[in-house]
């Protein structure tokens, strides 16, 4: 099975959102990559985004989940499993 | 909690707001910027002191969009800030697109989000505890806003603990006769007063005792954290004015409460609430002569009359030498229950005698040991 990002909307932002703190690699928001995601990795992502959130765990793009997604927050990674959050200071 | 990996090698840290917002007072910014550091520092050994140029440990800018670090603000709502770890910098920068606000339910408190921000730049990652600090979901506006001890357990653990509490035990967790241990070992204090209850506290650092009549309750010391929400460790002074509000003072602000709560807002700038009195105070008291405030500092004394316009008169500051036998640089003054009013210095005290407006002669003579006749040592 594969997820195709840019089938469903919400799909498409929680990806982006999922790249963008940690819980997947960043090149999945890469536009010209065409990378395709198993659907283990992205239930696997959402999994762990549920976990720290103190959320249901259901691996399923959920209300709660999109809805928690939405919040305003704080934009460094939550996790950093893929690659060095290393951002250059200056 | 979670930490990054690095952290601070140096425990005096600088900063500076290179870019401010656009929609909000430059003084503000720098008090709310100013607080978030002190919740910091008030249960580390970290200090942080602002500068206005040259370079610093932690820069705090107001960006917008694409601000040269790779990592773009994406306007209103969604991320709000983001700061690098010591390794990385340390530096902070905020997305000026949000309404940063201040004491206010309205917008996003710049002083919760700073404090987070600098969590970050201090070396600690993200919480997933949901009540920290640390959590990375902006949770509004809180007006009792106080660290969780998640929040305290890793900045601790990246920093341990104030210099002048360091290596003691958890009061709370703790009880027994160590307790007074710090007391006694020097009985320094930051301040006494009575409560509206008539129940005297003395506060030393992070931690407060209640005095009975000859020695110290059991079960203390206490986190003034914990039982005074939103006030810090190491107040300069306080006393209970007869509407039974407590008045804390610290550095150049002060934070009123009713019993343990926090009245509103605050804290409020001494410049502000306390018209004619000065920053960094040493002691404060209500003196049962004539009820009226008096504020101490340094070889200064100020007399403060909330019914009076102006409430300082212009022959004010005057001499502390005018109080006869009391000596400058106090750490604390108090009108106690029975009627004498006690200064307290680097451990000892002094009696004064209202009557004759001048230190009792007596025998022991004053100034005495604090730690034996007040904190039962």
């Amino acid at each position: 099975a594969s997820f195709v990002p840019t089938l469903q909307d919400e799909s498409v932002k929680a990806v982006m959102y999922l790249a963008q703190f940690g819980y997947l690699p960043a090149q999945m928001t890469n536009p010209n990559s065409g990378h395709l995601m198993s659907q283990d990795a992205m239930t696997d992502a959402i999994k762990e985004f549920q976990a720290f959130a103190g959320l249901n765990i259901t691996g399923n793009l959920d209300k709660e989940t999109v809805e928690t997604m939405k919040l305003p927050r704080c934009g460094v990674k939550d996790k950093v499993g893929f690659g060095i959050d290393a951002r250059s200071k200056r | 909690y979670a930490l990054q990996g690095t952290r601070w090698r140096v425990k005096n840290l600088t900063y500076k707001i290179s870019k401010y917002p656009r929609n909000l007072p430059k003084a503000d910014v720098d008090m709310e910027i100013s607080k978030a550091f002190n919740i910091w520092s008030g249960i580390t050994p970290l200090t942080f002191t602002k500068k206005k140029s040259g370079p610093v440990h932690i820069e705090v800018r107001f960006e917008n969009g694409e601000h040269g670090d790779g990592d773009p603000f994406d306007g209103p709502g969604g991320t709000l800030a983001h700061a690098f770890f010591p390794v990385y910098g340390g530096d902070a920068h905020f997305d000026d697109a949000e309404r940063w606000t201040v004491n206010s339910y309205r917008g996003t408190n710049l002083f919760q989000v700073a404090a987070h921000e600098f969590g970050h730049s201090l070396g600690l990652s993200h919480s997933d505890v949901r009540a920290a600090l640390m959590a990375p979901f902006y949770r509004g506006y809180d007006p009792t806003f106080e660290l969780n001890d998640d929040d305290v357990d890793a900045i601790q653990a990246l920093y341990g603990l104030p210099k002048k509490t360091n290596n003691k035990p958890t009061p709370t967790e703790a009880p027994g006769e160590e307790e007074d241990a710090e007391l006694c070992n020097d009985a320094t204090v930051d301040t006494l007063f009575n409560s509206a209850e008539g129940v005297t506290y003395a506060f030393k650092g992070l931690h407060y005792w209640k005095l009975t009549e000859d020695s110290i309750a059991s079960g203390y010391p206490r986190l003034i954290s914990k039982s005074w929400p939103g006030l810090p460790g190491n107040i300069d002074a306080a006393f209970t004015y007869k509407n039974g509000r407590t008045y804390f003072f610290k550095g150049t602000q002060y934070w009123r409460y009713t019993g343990k709560k926090m009245d509103g807002d605050y804290p409020k700038q001494i410049s502000e609430g306390f018209t004619g009195i000065p920053n960094n105070i040493n002691a404060a008291m209500v003196w049962g002569g004539n009820g009226k405030i008096y504020f101490y500092k340094g070889s200064k004394f100020w007399r403060y009359d909330p019914t009076s316009k102006p409430p300082v008169k212009n022959s004010y500051p005057k001499d502390i030498s005018n109080w006869e036998g009391v000596p400058n640089d106090l750490d604390a003054a108090l009108h106690y229950t029975n009627g004498y009013t006690y200064f307290f210095k680097k451990g000892s005290y002094y009696r004064f005698n209202d009557r004759t407006f001048s230190v009792d002669v007596a025998d022991p003579p004053f100034p005495r040991p604090a730690g034996y006749w007040w904190f039962g040592c």
